[in-house]
């Protein structure tokens, strides 16, 4: 562990004296290595442990008498300071419906965490209705149309021939007419960098206004994580990030790659695969888990 | 590193700094590079482009465990098992593979084997309708392995000899769910002579180090004898594979390029490694 590792650099370099550069590399070197083996992105890596360097480099490391432990609540620090912060709320809008739009890769978890969030916030008295815009995997509406019933959430369709503009376009009608609060669209998975299909998900966005854009990212995504992030940021905008499969044993380093790149809030959680197995985020817990 | 023209610092940082960011993973990254460092002095390799020559087929050369194809032997019930974490794309790999095994005069039958997950048959369905394979399916909620069974059953009333079987998409981490999978194994073992002679574990692209204790654990719980890389298309390199292939040996035999039916190409260590380190 990263907790035994810096205790054995630390163990070598006591009754030397003083500090050397090399040590303190020698240290970062450690806590670098257990954040990239954790999936965080290179660069995001860099960055952070300049900032560890600082504190490490510092007298009251020296001084103590555990200072593997004391870096290692440095890092911890650093990483709860960088996940946390804002207290992840939706944003319920004063002119309801509420929409939230759900994006990301293929296979990341947008249908089952549309399905999750609407029974969630069913739960918490709304009335959701879920909209089947991914007109293009095979039988993604019907996955939704099984889900919405399982959780007795309404969910709007069109044919599978539809465009996905329109079958938002209705769905709004009709949450709207059919006195729905929130709007929960699911859409179909795309790459960042495949143009066109970023392209229309910016139609569907413009005409549906969202109040809240949601990038579902694999708790297992690796440095890749940055990448999907900054274009889904860039060029949809993305509220809040849904942070799925970390009920796994993936370490989750992508979190804090997508939450360094885009400065968006982990709003949830995904902890299963059951319509209930969504919970809020909580920095403490999976910077832990991060750390190893 | 296509710009650099000598082996100095910075061009060991950058080389270590492209394995990094394609997967490779922080440790085996650091050992590549420096395997290459000791390498280049005793051979004497003075130009960054002979380095990255040689590294690229040194390490296809791990990758690269000979023979690619199927195990599928004509005359004989041939059982596919596909296996993976959830949201990998085993569905429609399957969907790809059938295409490409009928191409190839194989008679398939699809097994609709994952009945936890909403519409998991009906997206198989889809997919062999496309192909024009049979799917055998039963409701949500009916047992994994009758499903295979009755597949198998099928194929023999049918004269098919290909069963491919789609299982639900499992974390590796959930002990009951990988037993669940062995019992599957078995029962394909127990009625079909020598089957199931090919499980794939499909894995996707943009999975970082946990790809590789997924393959662990799969391969611990059902063993495997390939592994298809889904995703490709996208900006992850897959370099996860590396460690994957030095560790536990499984040959890699496919890769996914996209969502339509012809998106699926034979593994090519040479591509793989070119795409890695340009
Ligand atoms: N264990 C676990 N599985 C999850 C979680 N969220 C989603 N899944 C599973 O991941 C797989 C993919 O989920 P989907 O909801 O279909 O993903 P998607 O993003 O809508 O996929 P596309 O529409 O094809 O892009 C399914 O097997 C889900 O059951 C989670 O939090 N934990
Ligand atoms: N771009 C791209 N998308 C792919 C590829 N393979 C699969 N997909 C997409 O990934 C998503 C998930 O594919 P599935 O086949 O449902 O994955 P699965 O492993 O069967 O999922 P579960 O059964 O829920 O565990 C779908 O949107 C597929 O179209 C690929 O090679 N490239
Ligand atoms: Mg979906
Ligand atoms: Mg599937």
């Amino acid at each position: 562990s990263l907790q035994e590792r810096l205790g054995e650099i630390f163990r070598k370099l006591r009754g030397r004296g003083k500090l050397t550069e090399d040590d303190v590399n020698a240290v970062l070197r450690e806590v670098r290595m257990a954040l990239l083996e954790a999936d965080v992105n290179l660069n995001v890596v860099r960055e952070f442990t300049k900032k560890v360097k600082e504190k490490a480099v510092g007298e009251a490391v020296w001084k103590s008498l555990t200072p593997g432990q004391l870096v290692i609540k440095y890092v911890r620090d650093e990483l709860v300071n960088l996940m946390g912060g804002d207290e992840p709320r939706l944003e319920m809008s004063q002119d309801p419906p509420t929409v939230i739009m759900m994006v990301g890769l293929h296979g990341s978890g947008k249908t089952t965490s549309s399905a999750k969030l609407a029974r969630y916030l069913k739960s918490k008295g709304r009335h959701p209705m879920l909209v089947a815009a991914d007109l293009h995997r095979p039988a993604a509406i019907t996955q939704l149309q099984v889900l919405g019933k399982q959780i007795d959430v309404p969910v709007f369709a069109m044919g599978a021939q539809e465009k996905p503009l329109s079958v938002a376009r209705a769905g709004l009608k009709a949450a709207i007419s059919q006195g729905n609060d929130v709007v929960i669209m699911d859409t179909a998975g795309r790459l960042h960098i495949d143009q066109e299909l970023m392209d229309e998900l910016k139609e569907v966005r413009d005409y549906v206004k969202p109040h809240e854009v949601l990038l579902v990212v694999d708790a297992m995504t690796g440095q890749d994580a940055v990448n999907i992030a900054e274009q889904f940021n860039t060029q949809i905008g993305v509220d809040g990030i849904v942070l799925s499969k970390l009920d796994g044993d993936a370490r989750g380093g992508a979190a804090l790659s997508v939450r360094f790149v885009t400065g968006k809030p982990i709003k949830f959680i995904g902890v299963g695969e059951k319509t209930d197995a969504l919970e809020i985020f909580h920095p403490d817990r999976l910077v832990s888990r991060i750390l190893g | 590193l296509p710009g650099r023209t000598k082996l100095d610092e910075d061009f060991w940082d950058e080389l270590e700094e492209t394995l990094i960011l394609s997967d490779v993973g922080g440790m085996t990254s650091a050992k590549i590079v420096d395997d290459m460092r000791d390498k280049s002095k005793r051979g004497r390799i003075k130009e960054p482009s002979e380095v990255l020559k040689v590294l690229r087929d040194n390490l296809a050369e791990i990758m690269d465990k000979g023979d690619t194809s199927l195990k599928i032997p004509e005359g004989e019930l041939v059982i596919i098992l596909v296996v993976g974490v959830n949201g990998t794309g085993k569905t429609t790999s399957i969907g790809k593979l059938a295409y490409r095994l009928k191409k190839e005069g194989r008679k398939v039958i699809l097994a609709a084997g994952d009945t936890f997950r909403a519409a998991a048959s009906e997206q198989l369905q889809i997919w062999g309708q496309r192909v024009g394979a049979e799917v055998i399916r039963h409701n949500e909620g009916a047992d994994p392995a009758a499903v295979i069974f009755d597949a198998i059953k099928a194929a023999r009333s049918r004269g098919a000899d290909i069963v491919i079987a789609d299982t639900a998409g499992r974390l590796h981490s959930k002990v009951n769910l990988m037993e669940e999978l062995k019992k599957i194994r078995r029962i394909i073992g127990r009625e079909v002579e020598g089957a199931p002679q090919e499980v794939l574990l499909v894995l996707d692209a943009t999975t970082g180090q946990n790809a590789l204790q997924q393959a662990r654990v799969f391969k611990e719980a059902v063993d495997l004898t390939g592994i298809v890389i889904t995703k490709m298309d996208g900006s992850a390199k897959g370099g996860i594979l590396f460690a994957i292939s030095d560790e536990l040996k499984i040959p890699v035999k496919f890769v996914g390029l996209g969502e339509g039916i012809e998106d699926l190409e034979t593994f090519d260590p040479k591509l793989f490694m070119d795409a890695l380190i340009q």
